[in-house]
């Protein structure tokens, strides 16, 4: 039997409108731990990794690691129905054949529940290293979220340079180029409004703006937003859920021609 | 621009 109940129902269904344009059929795989989901795009070319740790939950019951196999779109399709201070219930039988999900609202004590069939969804796991980033850089997730959407603008190609300047995003297309450089910031009194930028050594990388800008779906999630990277490495771009978990997109680089 | 590689030239199978 797997029972979860989140009080703040809300994260779920960040967390599914963050991830759903990139990955539609996904396993959510239950464990004692954790929800987690591990699903690479239909091109093989991001991997997204989430995690929301038991201790998210006020109540979470899992006697046998689950994987709910489910159709995201159809997901967010039942989570249009839920109140934003709605409290939401999954439970499935060990048997799982279906998930139910139940959104409870406590002040006007409506409770609406739903069940959804659910897929056997054959995804083999990435091996995902465990690497040391050359460099490492926090800044607000809002000001990724703009840089991506006005370089779109300028091209299909972002370049991501880290250098002892700062962090530099440039787009080159038909009508020209933009850059947009990016400098440490640990002045201002807003912890949130802070650019941090580890640098071991430069990373230069190139990456497609499509994706980057899928992964921006996760803004909502986090105030912040952690984006990591080596030579020749897939970026990691993390959403951190408070202290309960993340989302994690890796993305493969672009090779220059 | 530039050639798009895929995930599987980095992560292997687990």
């Amino acid at each position: 039997m797997f029972e979860a109940r989140l009080a703040n129902g809300n994260i779920f269904k960040m967390i599914v409108e963050s991830i759903r344009e990139l990955v539609v059929d996904v396993n959510i795989d239950c464990s004692t731990e954790e929800l987690s989901i591990q699903c690479m795009d239909s091109a093989h070319v991001a991997l997204v990794s989430m995690s929301l740790s038991q201790s998210a939950f006020d109540h979470f019951r899992c006697d046998r690691s689950l994987s709910l196999g489910l159709n995201l779109p159809n997901v967010s399709k039942i989570f249009k129905m839920m109140g934003r201070d709605d409290t939401m219930v999954l439970k499935a039988e060990d048997s799982a054949d279906k998930l139910m999900l139940m959104f409870e609202n406590d002040k006007s004590g409506t409770i609406a529940d739903f069940e959804l069939k659910l897929m056997a969804i054959e995804a083999e796991q990435l091996g995902v290293p465990d690497t040391a980033y050359k460099c490492s850089i926090s800044m607000p997730s809002s000001e990724f979220q703009r840089i991506v959407r006005d370089l779109q603008v300028m091209g299909d190609t972002c370049k991501i340079s880290c250098t002892k300047e700062g962090l530099k995003f440039s787009a080159t297309g038909q009508i020209g180029t933009g850059n947009i450089l990016m400098r440490q910031n640990v002045a201002s009194e807003k912890e949130e409004d802070h650019v941090t930028i580890d640098m071991e050594e430069p990373v230069e990388l190139n990456f497609a703006l499509r994706y980057l800008n899928f992964f921006t779906k996760a803004t909502p999630l986090s105030p912040t937003v952690i984006l990591k990277m080596s030579p020749g490495l897939p970026i990691v771009i993390e959403y951190p859920i408070e202290q309960l978990g993340h989302v994690k997109y890796y993305l493969a680089p672009k090779m220059e021609e | 621009s530039g050639l798009q590689a895929t995930l599987h030239k980095y992560f292997g199978y687990s």
